[in-house]
């Protein structure tokens, strides 16, 4: 029921910035070192805050599993242009 | 909506096919363009003119990876669509990913749901956080007409209602967790998990899990028919028995298992039965009850047979359960069993009876099991 998450921690911050610069508008070249990024950590919180998850601005099992699941391309934030 | 509310001006939108996936004949696809428009005319004034060449409003095109917008496809999974909200030039226009497998049925991804999300985009609709919407950003499979009344509000605060539309009926909005008022229908464990059953929705709860997770039973088990009346799981055969109307199916783990559905009566329930409002397994003494209106059976699981001495009134062996309004609880929506206590559902209640003391010891909100 449940993906397994990637074992490999790089793996599954790249899958979470790759989701965030897709659907959230998330700027390319502004993130640091993963831990002191709040940019990512606010998108990810506006994501959890959408799917209803528990908002932890973490990559959690629950929010990886949900940026892993097939979906329609549209930003859910990000003005269109 | 999209901001600024980007909408067409004008209630008859062109469309043009550009090209054909080869997952199917293409009069599949024409039909599933055509009811996925159709689910937007038939509750707006909109109506949806076919072009055969040149500009629409709507260029509908497959494609896979860079497919000519800058907004490239990533191949199988992920992505499976996009859309531009209404719009000279692009505005409007609709890809499909041509990775992905595109199908009339259940299996893979179904092109009339995405189709009909899409054009939802392709009208103005954004998306939406109720998992029963169309417009939820993530697939699921559900049979039926798709919109939610979610949808449908966001798509007529656009365009107005059909003045002359047939009655549609729209999928209910996802029940919520903490509502007051909220009653289940079913109730059961599922290998340490709690999975509580509402309307097409089921939430698990799982020890590990902070926050229970909702889902739409259809998209986890398509089989399934899409509102459950009652389940319990016996932990022994580990197996779980999931009751809908005269039918049951069985769940090993997350799996069905093949010879299912069968028959209630197969039980041994008499054919005036038709609807099993709550069930659960006694651990303890091996028996499951089975409640049907005001009364309940006692099924032994050993040998397969439905005990003498029953139906029982329900009034009876389990009294002390009471309304606010002081009317004695004749009926009940779900139950589970957990150490000595038999917990059972009525509307927005759950009575906590003790087993050994024969009484109810204590009253709870029913979404006290959703951490409520």
């Amino acid at each position: 029921f449940t993906k397994p998450v990637p074992a490999n921690k790089t793996d599954t911050w790249l899958l979470g910035e790759r989701y965030l610069r897709r659907f959230y508008g998330m700027q390319p070249g502004l993130l640091g070192n993963p831990k002191s990024s709040d940019v990512m950590t606010e998108k990810i919180r506006a994501m959890q805050s959408f799917f209803k998850l528990e908002v932890t601005g973490k990559l959690d099992d629950n929010t990886l599993e949900v940026m892993k699941k097939a979906r329609c391309g549209v930003p859910e934030v990000a003005e269109y242009n | 909506l999209f901001p600024r509310k980007p909408k067409w001006q004008n209630t008859l939108v062109t469309f043009r096919v550009t090209n054909y996936t080869p997952d199917l004949e293409k009069e599949d696809v024409d039909r599933a363009i055509h009811n996925a428009l159709k689910v937007w005319s038939v509750v707006t004034p909109l109506k949806f003119k076919r072009l055969r060449e040149g500009i629409a409003d709507i260029m509908i095109s497959f494609g896979r990876r860079e497919h000519g917008d800058h907004n490239p496809f990533d191949g199988p999974e992920g992505l499976l669509a996009h859309a531009y909200p209404p719009g000279i030039g692009i505005g409007g226009d609709t890809h499909f990913d041509e990775d992905e497998i595109w199908t009339k049925d259940s299996h893979a991804y179904n092109l009339f749901l995405v189709a009909a999300h899409e054009f939802g985009h392709a009208l103005g609709m954004a998306h939406s956080n109720d998992p029963g919407s169309l417009m939820y950003p993530v697939y699921s499979y559900t049979s039926g007409f798709p919109l939610s009344e979610d949808d449908i509000k966001g798509i007529q605060e656009l365009y107005g209602p059909n003045p002359d539309h047939k009655k549609v009926k729209p999928q209910p909005e996802a029940p919520k967790k903490c509502d007051p008022e909220l009653s289940i229908d079913a109730v059961t464990e599922l290998r340490g998990e709690v999975l509580i059953f509402k309307d097409r929705y089921f939430w698990r709860v799982h020890p590990q899990f902070t926050e229970p997770e909702l889902a739409l039973i259809q998209s986890t088990w398509p089989q399934l028919p899409k509102k459950v009346n009652a389940a319990y799981e016996n932990s022994e055969k580990d197996i779980v028995i999931i009751f809908s109307g005269i039918r049951m199916w069985a769940l090993n783990g997350y799996t069905l298992v093949p010879g299912y559905p069968k028959y209630i009566h197969t039980l041994g329930l008499p054919k005036s039965i038709r609807k099993i409002d709550a069930a659960v397994y006694i651990s303890d003494t091996g028996k499951t009850l089975l409640f049907t209106d005001e009364e309940y059976w006692s099924y032994n699981e050993q040998s397969g047979t439905m005990d003498h001495g029953y139906p029982r009134s329900i009034k009876d062996d389990f009294p002390g359960m009471q309304e606010r309004d002081g009317d004695e609880v004749d009926e009940v929506d779900a139950a589970t069993y957990k150490n000595g206590y038999l917990y059972l559902y009525h509307e927005n209640l759950q009575y906590e009876y003790s087993y050994n003391r024969r009484k109810v010891v204590r009253m709870m909100k029913a979404n006290d099991l959703l951490n409520c």
